[in-house]
């Protein structure tokens, strides 16, 4: 089983997810929390932008990536349409 | 590919460096020519067309290009070397509109062979692809990639991946097929070859390009035009020779008229990218190979009526354009259109230059060379003053030819000023 990320891991990978919009801003009202799926399905998003494997997890290899030189820019925005191209299965 | 719901309503966009990287070894014209590239390489796939404005064009471009550091008065601020390189703003209405920030603290090159410092033309072309309108892509090809994948190449060769090509014809549609409008970005493409001449029509007989002697010279897109008779070399900036046969004036310049028999004088406008030839009291202008309109006069430029040219050059430091006959020059402002009162003044004031030069231009550094004969004086970035070791002789550094031997037979340079 892959290590578990250190807790200032994970601080520091959730800030830098809600940073290029892969988690919502934290609501202080709301303080709702994020819920373990939420945070893997912004983590596997993220891998997939940086190509790497979609573990759903901040191992090793995604923190790395989050100290990479980058454009400032989010990688989801919100009212984006993201284009998802349908792959035709061929039989 | 991912669009940010925004997009340009106009064609031609207008764009500006604001401010220059303050400590990279990159010069201002390679940075400038280097913004060309990146914005062309968008253009070449839309048919957005992009135009370079002086500081004194009264309308503010719609693309304005910053090198800053830190926090820079919006809302992402840079983090010092590595980290975050570069960010631009999405189209719009607002100022800042377009606007594209580049992070002065990171150590920007251009065409590195060891892979140090960050390619400042491939951020450069992801950063333009936001001010067109487009967001991140996780395809593994794309140039909007979030994350910075290190140089891209030649900007003459390079070209979008499908999945960029596509996010901007989402925004802008498709670029115009027909060959005529289908815009050229790389250095203007090689002529088609010529027709085989008849078996008994005599070859024309081409100059020697070592006796020099030009009619005219020009830095169009980082590559030096050599123009002599219906001839022309070009240079490509890396010093290479395209071809040591030259290549056919009126093949190459289409819609130049045949009895234009010799090119005076010749430059690329900055505002623009255009090209002007000039020869007797006219000038013709292209965009890319092609003539757009009819000849002007050279009355437009502020010389008096009948008046030729010996030279005409760009000069990077003011933006003016700058027209010498003999002894005199006249100056003309590009962005406002409009010559420059006060003139002709004597050349004397480019101390050192050499009267009735057969051309000037700014080379690749930013230097201003000065050419007459088989000889060429240099004069340093910003300064109007020639090198001390000027002249040289100009074959053996620009077109390849053995170098010069020293002794009573070697040609003697022309006087100068």
């Amino acid at each position: 089983a892959a290590e578990e990320p250190s807790a200032q891991d994970v601080s520091l990978g959730v800030d830098w997810l809600t940073r290029y919009g892969y988690l919502p801003p934290p609501h202080p009202a709301q303080a709702q929390l994020q819920s373990p799926a939420k945070l893997r399905d912004a983590i596997k998003v993220m891998q997939r932008f940086a190509g790497l494997p979609e573990t759903g997890v901040l191992d090793p290899a995604t923190m790395a990536t989050m100290h990479r030189p980058r454009c400032s820019l989010p990688d989801v925005l919100g009212a984006a349409e993201l284009v998802r191209r349908r792959r035709r299965r061929r039989r | 590919y991912a669009l940010s719901g925004s997009v340009w309503k106009k064609r031609t966009l207008t764009w500006r460096v604001h401010s220059f990287p303050k400590s990279s070894a990159l010069s201002q014209e390679m940075v400038r020519t280097l913004m060309h590239h990146a914005l062309t390489t968008w253009g070449v796939e839309s048919g957005l067309k992009f135009q370079e404005v002086g500081s004194q064009s009264p309308a503010e471009p719609d693309i304005i290009i910053d090198f800053a550091r830190a926090y820079h008065q919006d809302s992402y601020p840079f983090d010092g070397q590595g980290g975050t390189l570069a960010h631009a703003f999405f189209p719009g209405e607002h100022s800042i509109s377009g606007d594209t920030h580049f992070d002065d603290e990171e150590v920007w090159t251009y065409g590195s062979k060891d892979g140090e410092g960050t390619d400042l033309f491939a951020v450069a072309v992801h950063e333009f692809g936001h001010a067109l309108g487009l967001g991140h892509s996780s395809a593994p090809d794309s140039i909007m990639r979030p994350f910075y994948q290190g140089p891209v190449g030649d900007p003459h060769k390079y070209r979008l991946s499908q999945d960029d090509r596509e996010g901007l014809q989402q925004l802008y549609g498709k670029v115009p097929q027909t060959p005529y409008d289908k815009p050229t970005r790389k250095p203007l493409a090689p002529p088609p070859p010529p027709p085989a001449l008849p078996p008994d029509s005599p070859s024309l007989p081409t100059p020697d390009r070592c006796e020099g002697n030009f009619d005219a010279i020009a830095n169009i897109r980082g590559e030096t035009f050599f123009f002599k008779g219906p001839w022309f070399w070009r240079v490509q900036p890396s010093g290479q020779l395209v071809s040591p046969r030259p290549a056919r004036l009126h093949r190459f310049w289409e819609g130049l008229p045949a009895r234009v028999r010799v090119v005076q004088a010749a430059y690329a406008r900055p505002s623009d990218g255009c090209i002007l030839l000039f020869s007797g009291p006219q000038f013709w202008v292209f965009r890319d190979r092609q003539l757009e309109g009819a000849p002007r006069p050279l009355t437009e430029l502020g010389l008096p009526a009948g008046e030729e040219v010996d030279a005409v050059f760009s000069w990077p430091q003011n933006g003016k354009t700058y027209l010498i006959r003999g002894r005199r020059y006249w100056r003309y402002d590009d962005a406002a259109r409009r010559p420059d009162p006060g003139y002709p003044r004597d050349l004397s004031l480019w101390e050192g230059a050499p009267p009735a030069p057969d051309d000037v231009t700014v080379g690749n550094t930013g230097d201003t060379y000065f050419f007459k004969g088989a000889h060429y004086w240099r004069f340093l970035k910003g300064s109007v003053k020639a090198e001390s070791d000027s002249p040289q002789p100009m074959g053996h550094k620009w077109l390849d030819c053995p170098a010069p031997s020293a002794g009573p037979h070697a040609p003697r340079p022309p006087k100068a000023t």
